[in-house]
């Protein structure tokens, strides 16, 4: 455990926490695309099957309980609360689970360090959680203005990814033998699907501007 | 048991 590594999951933490906090605070979950939400929530329950009986440390196991928990929370919020579900922009949130879901599927068939189930779907998750935050970018496009709590959440996840690199290289840097050449390429991919969005997102911050995609 | 690949991050 680094700084960087640790302060990378803190921020996905915060990034979680800004949402349901937005939520529940508003009752109203106007530009959160419910897709991405699942498709987290699918990413963690498929990474972190192993909770039960691969115990690596307390610092993970509350992280992965707390990732499941508070994803839970928004997904349910955003499907069953009686007001919030009446705020949900499903006419613009179209984009197709199957599109991202299939290709990591195929991919983790294909592409994997073992060949075992829990190792298959441990790998699907990573390739599952590089693309996940394509809904919710697509529906920010759509909506073009954004408030300011959206996009916070999407920064600081975007902030996670930008950390988890960071850890990567200095594990790199002092533990000899250590490579994960699968995390690193999703990783990569991944952050670099924030970086347009970041662009915006500093010059608004910069002009002190409300946060505008171009379309 | 080399089956098992170590997942120590998150």
């Amino acid at each position: 455990m680094n700084l960087f590594r640790f302060a990378g999951d803190i921020l996905h933490l915060l990034s979680i926490l800004v949402l349901l906090l937005k939520i529940h605070a508003t009752k109203s979950c106007a530009g959160i695309s419910l897709k991405t939400q699942e498709l987290y929530l699918a990413v963690f329950i498929t990474r972190y099957l192993d909770l039960f009986w691969n115990f690596h440390s307390l610092y993970n196991s509350v992280f992965k309980v707390v990732y499941i928990g508070t994803t839970s929370m928004i997904v349910w919020y955003m499907r069953r609360h009686r007001n919030v579900k009446l705020t949900y922009d499903r006419d613009h949130d179209t984009f197709r689970y199957l599109f991202l879901v299939a290709p990591c599927a195929v991919l983790s068939l294909l592409i994997n360090a073992r060949y075992n189930l829990f190792e298959i779907l441990w790998t699907f998750s990573i390739y599952l959680e590089a693309v996940a935050i394509l809904p919710q970018l697509v529906l920010l496009q759509r909506t073009k203005n954004v408030d300011n709590l959206t996009g916070n959440y999407v920064f600081l996840l975007g902030l996670y990814r930008a950390f988890y690199i960071l850890n990567w290289v200095y594990r790199f840097a002092t533990e000899p033998g250590y490579s994960a050449w699968l995390v690193w390429i999703s990783g990569l991919i991944q952050t670099g699907l924030y970086l347009d969005f970041f662009y915006y997102y500093v010059q608004a911050w910069k002009q002190s501007k409300k946060l505008q995609l171009p379309s | 048991d080399d089956d098992e690949v170590e997942h120590d991050e998150l």
